[in-house]
């Protein structure tokens, strides 16, 4: 269950305040499958970086599972981040000079996984997103969509109990970003959270629920029908 | 006028060769607007780096406007790249730790044009692009999007005349995505040949022609008709 309450953000620029999020208050229950949209610059990559305990509200708070998150120690925070949570950048964030194999590997290296099982998953994984054929491949050696489905890979690997994606299909062809959702909808089947930013209508209406932000506020909190 | 005659690029990993286009050939004319469209990892990008002369093709040849590139000097290459070509990289390749405003500017800089008119041309379009509030920000303090709409300023602020732009509305919402596509169109009045990739098909129809990709190969070339 997460529950974020009036959060506001707020980022300095020297003397200037740059508001992100502006009295943020909404909850996602437990398997609940939900959309962010809004426009660029609205604070949707803002709000996936303070669920994802990336980053901390200026004001407000925000509930994992009942705790606070300010009230956290590091060594919680970090089995939050590396077991519970799998988080998809818009950005990637990919090791460079890493291939993807070792890319997708990492977080099971951090959560100590022998070397056989880990190797067994992150291409079974990478099998899964499409790039079976591109283990070796460093970052600079793949296009955008492959580097983008490298991440994906990557933080489905410990399956995770709550996904954060941010724009995942944003470089991917209709076909490839079919798929991925495909995977997406499965882990939810399985019992995951998951939470998604696109600005893409039809990839948001996979969801349960959409949530609408604009310059930092929550505008619009609807439901999606199934016909 | 732009001729891929016979184009192959194949990248080589240690011992095994991975083709990313394979004997393409067509010709872009003076003024014309083309989309090239594809799946993920179908050589898009490889081929707008071929022809922003980025890159060399491995097999064929590519001729602008009646010259061979591959036999032109450095000085030509560079001010091919600087004057005459603007480029919107799918991965943007702002410069970290430099503000909009610096980012935009640096094309100019190369150019040799004096501070205050650097300064306007660079201002005037990063207000056409929607940032007229972010000169001061540095990459790392703007979204996805505003990264992009920088990096598309940055591409514009010579006046190119051609213009190759690598899924320039990815990060952007539909309204966003609109009003970049406007000013392509503007540019493309006034006479300059446009080639953008995009995945999505109602971005692709903003051209007179699409070009399809498919696993290195041009598999269609159609004529985009306006009712
Ligand atoms: N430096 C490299 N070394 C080896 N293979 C490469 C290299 N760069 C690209 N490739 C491969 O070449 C193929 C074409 O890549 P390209 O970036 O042109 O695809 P794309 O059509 O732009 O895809 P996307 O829509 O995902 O951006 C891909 O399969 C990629 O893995
Ligand atoms: N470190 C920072 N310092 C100052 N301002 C910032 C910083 N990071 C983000 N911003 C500003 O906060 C606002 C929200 O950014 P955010 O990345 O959350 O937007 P977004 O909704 O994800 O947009 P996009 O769809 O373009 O990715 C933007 O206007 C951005 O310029
Ligand atoms: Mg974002
Ligand atoms: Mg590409």
């Amino acid at each position: 269950m997460i529950k974020i309450e009036n959060v506001s953000k707020i980022y300095k620029m020297g003397t200037i305040d740059v508001p992100a999020l502006r009295e943020v208050s909404f909850s996602i229950k437990q398997n609940e499958f939900v959309s962010i949209m809004g426009p660029s610059g609205s604070g949707k990559s803002t709000l996936m970086n303070i669920i994802g305990c990336l980053d901390t509200p200026t004001i407000g708070r925000y509930f994992l599972d009942g705790i606070e998150v300010e009230k956290l120690g590091d060594n919680d925070l970090a089995a939050i981040r590396n077991k519970k949570i799998g988080f998809v950048f818009q950005t990637f964030n990919l090791l460079p000079r890493t291939n993807a194999l070792k890319n997708v590997e990492l977080p099971l290296i951090y959560a100590g996984v022998s070397v056989k099982e880990r190797d067994k998953i992150a291409k079974s994984l990478l099998v899964d997103v499409g790039l079976g054929d591109r283990f070796e491949h460093n970052p600079s050696e793949l296009s955008g969509g492959q580097r983008q489905r490298v991440a994906i890979a990557r933080a489905l690997v410990n399956t995770p109990s709550i996904l954060l994606a941010d724009e995942p299909t944003g470089n991917l062809d209709s076909k490839a970003g079919a798929e991925i959702m495909e995977i997406f909808n499965s882990l939810h089947q399985k019992g995951a959270t998951i939470i998604l930013v696109t600005h893409e209508r039809y990839v948001a209406e996979f969801a349960d629920r959409i949530i609408h932000l604009f310059d930092g506020k929550v505008v619009k909190d609807e439901n999606v029908d199934r016909v």
